[in-house]
């Protein structure tokens, strides 16, 4: 464990703190993707498979079945929570999020460290959260105006991915026969994906001002 | 030697 891939994980569970404050003060999930979190459910749900087989560290445990159960939380919360199921964008959040799962599933049959079952779980968990965030880029883009808990969101989600970027080239210097060009090119992928969002978002600091994506 | 392998990570 490294102090940047502590700062990741620490931003990641603090944007998914954000994302439930936001659905539990405002009530509402307007602004959210289901979609996005419907893959991130997916991706959590395919890379830990080793929960109960593998044990690293109870941190490693304790994080893994924290976001595996707040996303699937969320996405129950947004399909069938009385409430907060009407609050949501369903007209506006239509990409295709099923072509990105294809995607991923081809993309990890093709490129893994090793052909087996949880070798090729693992690249297509890693490939498809490379992706994940489009449909919520997308929502926020055709809403228009973006509250202010679900722009912090999407920032930390963001950020924490960068932050893995510095632990993999620190990982790199530090560690003999440490190469993994799978979670490097989909990080930096991942990452790049943040970059107009970012600087947006950067903007809207420095101008104190509501933010806004161009449509 | 331990696989010191990016499978440590979430």
């Amino acid at each position: 464990m490294n102090i940047f891939r502590l700062a990741g994980d620490m931003t990641h569970l603090f944007s998914v703190l954000v994302l439930l404050l936001k659905i539990y003060a405002t009530k509402s999930c307007s602004g959210i993707s289901l979609k996005t979190q419907e893959l991130y459910a997916l991706v959590f749900l395919t890379r830990y498979l080793d929960l109960f087989t593998d044990f690293i560290s109870v941190y490693n445990s304790v994080m893994k079945v924290v976001f595996i159960s707040s996303s699937v939380a969320i996405v129950w919360c947004m399909r069938y929570h009385p409430l907060t199921r009407r609050t949501y964008d369903k007209d506006l959040d239509t990409f295709r999020h099923y072509i990105l799962v294809g995607v991923s599933i081809i993309l990890a049959l093709l490129f893994h460290d090793r052909f087996t079952f949880r070798e090729v779980f693992w690249a297509f968990s890693i490939y498809l959260e490379a992706v994940a965030i489009l449909p919520q880029l997308v929502l926020l883009q055709r809403s228009g105006n973006v509250d202010n808990l679900t722009g912090q969101y999407v920032f930390f989600l963001g950020a924490y991915r960068a932050f893995y970027i510095l632990n993999w080239i620190y990982r790199y210097f530090t560690e003999n026969h440490y190469s993994r060009w799978i979670s490097w090119l989909a990080g930096f992928v991942q990452t790049a994906l943040y970059a107009d969002f970012f600087y947006y978002y950067f903007v809207s600091w420095k101008n104190n001002a509501k933010l806004q994506l161009p449509a | 030697a331990k696989e010191s392998s990016v499978k440590d990570e979430l």
